[in-house]
């Protein structure tokens, strides 16, 4: 709907008066007689009279801001002050939005401040769509940056007002971020990430936050960008463009992996799951997190007991539920499964549920195929403990669980077996029951096939992962050198061992550090 | 054996394709990620010093805005009253700490620039500043080399110390070039 | 191959690669004593 006429010449006589406010020095003195002075004039302008009309003040407000911020960063007499020009316009509007916020309601209304919050985010991120829509190639992402870097850090400073509303604030945050995510506005996608990953914000939500609300909002921008990425990831050739973001997204998966580790391990497969198989680094480092209070043994001790460790008989948190992946239908067919038996007919129907279609490379549900597998794992470890046992080759053997995966195994083709066994192998982690129960799964389907073709895609899949930088989970690292060991699996004597002069020095390397 | 993408064939040709091609490496084989400019090993937390996702260095604590009281944030009263910067008149505490924290930054070679006019020198190889030490002509002197006791800024305890050193002339940096504006 | 709106993501990354975030975009404005980024030789320390 059209401003009303006049709007637009008030908001900016308001807002050049107010930029001169900030900038003056007695500012810091008289702060809060200016703020109250200026609130009064909004209010006296009728600005401040509905809600139609602050958010159409916001909205002109910041169009007005970015526009100037275009105009000198494309002026060349600006030269190397144009940044700074662009941050003297964008820090005044944003102190304006924090005085308003703070003033919104009486003191003790925090919904009145987290909601004009809200507005305001809102209204920005619709601006800064349209902008992208409208410029594409010459959107510059600067105003905005700088919009929610400062508005941010102001937000999060030690202030009794600001202290009671932070969760609120954070989700505003959150979701102002999400609407903007790189598939949205992909012109803002380096931005974006350097948002997200501040050290304001990922502090705020991931340490400061209580009982870790944070953490499913944090959850969920990582897999926006995961999602982003994807794509292109998935095609394995990289524009320089495309590599500096996916390289940017491992820093931050680093500072993660070492500040936050139990965050990656509670979200670890709805992360494996978006993230392309052959980022096979990637997916490392987030399969290599474990908690900060555990000690993990050497995975290279000999004669390493595994089944022993106290920590294998612990569940790690898999988060969030990922149950709902599974149709309601298949669940109760699988469930009935696992109890009975029966039907027989189930196993061979198995496959038609997973495959979506017959298009070579995408023939398959994977998250379906990870869901399914987990589950199935999950069933068995709980039947296993109900028997007082622990999971081992020996134990595992001849459940309904293992049956299921002993069909699929056979059953699916090449492309489909692949996935398949990489669902299983990303569960080797760190020492818990998962872990334990896969790695024994995967040894269990190694050794009693009779399809070299099978044996070769598990090695395939564990040799892929183990030939990548650091790091390497510990989980993959003691079930590989259980194959590689153990007689039983008699590895070296298989053909696809020593097919050609590499994969034979990969493995005999390998070996020698394992040995 | 497998012969599609699949299986070790499928894995072998990757590994072949990608001894030719970076960006088949980036990928699959990964690359060292000790390199990408993160204290991996450090007892500390990396996200308090976490520059940016592009930057191939932590942030220097210069740089790291912290919320202090209001009353601390006096520059707008005081802007017009501080004098310009002028490394000629500060003292050498003063120049190794602009030196040593303003790394990548026009002010470290400033500062290096300083050092150099007060007959310090930045020895190459050890990572040292170092000067002759005051009263003791070096024991031997040739073309290429000098040798005796020298003084040095140690970073770690922060203090000037002496030490006896050989000194290669060709091992201690040029005045440094500082750009005309 | 990448879908159409692959390509246009991809276009505008290429883009937006052009002018990415400097350091100072994130930091309060430091009247006194801004950053200058400069080549220094690299036997400097440059962290």
């Amino acid at each position: 709907l059209e401003d009303p006429p006049g709007l637009y010449e008030k908001v900016e006589y308001l807002l050049s008066e107010w930029v001169r406010h900030f900038h003056q020095p007695g500012l810091l003195r008289d702060g809060d007689k200016i703020y109250a002075a200026y609130v009064a004039r909004l209010q006296q302008q009728g600005i401040l009279k509905n809600d139609d009309l602050i958010q159409r003040f916001f909205r002109i407000s910041m169009e007005m801001c970015v526009e100037l911020c275009y105009r000198t960063l494309n002026d060349p007499v600006n030269g190397g002050m144009s940044r700074p020009k662009c941050y003297h316009t964008m820090d005044a509007f944003v102190k304006l939005v924090v005085v308003l916020v703070r003033y919104s309601g009486e003191s003790s209304n925090t919904l009145a401040k987290v909601n004009l919050l809200n507005k305001v985010l809102l209204t920005v991120t619709q601006v800064l769509l349209a902008d992208h829509e409208k410029r594409q190639v010459e959107f510059h992402q600067l105003p905005y940056h700088r919009f929610f870097i400062m508005i941010l850090n102001d937000l999060c400073s030690p202030d009794p007002v600001f202290d009671a509303i932070n969760f609120p604030v954070l989700q505003c945050f959150c979701t102002a971020y999400h609407m903007v995510r790189p598939s949205k506005a992909p012109g803002f996608a380096y931005t974006w990430l350097e948002l997200i990953s501040h050290r304001v914000f990922v502090s705020k939500l991931l340490l400061q936050t209580p009982q870790q609300k944070g953490w499913p909002l944090f959850h969920q921008l990582l897999i926006d960008v995961f999602k982003f990425l994807s794509p292109f990831l998935r095609n394995a050739e990289l524009v320089k463009p495309t590599q500096t973001l996916y390289k940017g997204t491992l820093r931050v998966l680093l500072v993660l992996l070492h500040d936050f580790p139990e965050f990656l391990c509670d979200y670890h497969f709805s992360f494996c799951d978006v993230i392309p198989p052959n980022c096979i680094q990637m997916r490392n480092l987030i399969l290599s997190a474990f908690p900060r209070n555990m000690r993990l043994p050497d995975p290279f001790t000999p004669n390493l007991k595994v089944e022993l460790l106290p920590d294998i008989q612990n569940a790690p948190r898999i988060l969030p539920a990922y149950i709902q992946l599974i149709i309601p239908d298949l669940k109760k067919n699988l469930d009935n499964y696992i109890k009975t038996r029966a039907p027989v007919t189930f196993l061979q129907e198995l496959r038609g549920h997973l495959q979506i279609s017959s298009e070579p490379g995408k023939q398959y549900n994977s998250s379906l195929i990870n869901a399914l597998v987990l589950y199935v794992g999950t069933q068995a470890i709980a039947f296993i403990h109900s028997k007082s046992g622990t999971p081992s080759p020996t134990t595992i053997a001849h459940t309904a669980h293992m049956d299921i995966f002993q069909h699929l195994v056979v059953d699916l083709d090449t492309e489909g077996r692949y996935l398949f066994l990489n669902a299983i192998a990303n569960q080797l982690r760190y020492p818990n029951s998962h872990t334990h129960f896969f790695s024994c799964a995967l040894l269990s389907l190694f050794a009693e096939t009779n399809h070299e073709a099978i044996q070769e895609q598990i090695t395939r899949v564990l040799l892929e992962r183990l030939i990548v930088n650091r790091p390497h989970p510990w989980g993959l690292l003691i079930t590989f050198i259980d194959l590689i060991k153990n007689p039983t699996y008699n590895f070296w004597k298989h053909d696809f061992v020593h097919c050609a002069p590499e994969i034979e020095r990969l493995f005999e390397s390998v070996a020698k550090s394992c040995m | 054996m497998v012969q599609d993408h699949y299986g070790m064939v499928g894995l072998l040709t990757f590994i072949r394709g990608a001894e030719t091609d970076p960006n088949l490496v980036a990928l699959a084989l990964g690359s060292d990620l000790t390199t990408l400019g993160l204290h991996l090993n450090s007892p500390e937390s990396l996200y308090s010093t976490f520059s940016s996702p592009f930057a191939d260095s932590p942030s220097r604590p210069q740089d790291i805005d912290y919320p202090v009281p209001q009353e601390y944030l006096i520059h707008s009263y005081i802007r017009d009253k501080l004098a310009p910067i002028r490394l000629s008149k500060y003292n050498e505490d003063l120049l190794f700490y602009l030196y040593y924290t303003s790394g990548g930054d026009l002010l470290q070679l400033l500062a290096a620039h300083e050092l150099y006019t007060r007959d310090w020198r930045y020895h190459k190889e050890e990572k040292i500043w170092i000067t002759r030490a005051p009263n003791m002509r070096p024991t031997k002197v040739e073309t290429t080399y000098e040798e005796g006791t020298y003084c040095y800024f140690d970073l770690g305890t922060w203090r000037k110390a002496h030490r006896d050193m050989k000194v290669e002339y060709d091992r201690l940096a040029e005045r440094p070039s500082i750009p005309p504006a | 191959s990448l879908g159409q709106d692959k390509v246009y993501q991809l276009r505008m990354l290429e883009s937006a690669y052009k002018h990415m975030p400097e350091p100072s975009d994130s930091e309060k404005v430091r009247p006194y004593l801004q950053r200058t980024p400069y080549p220094t030789p690299p036997y400097h320390p440059q962290h």
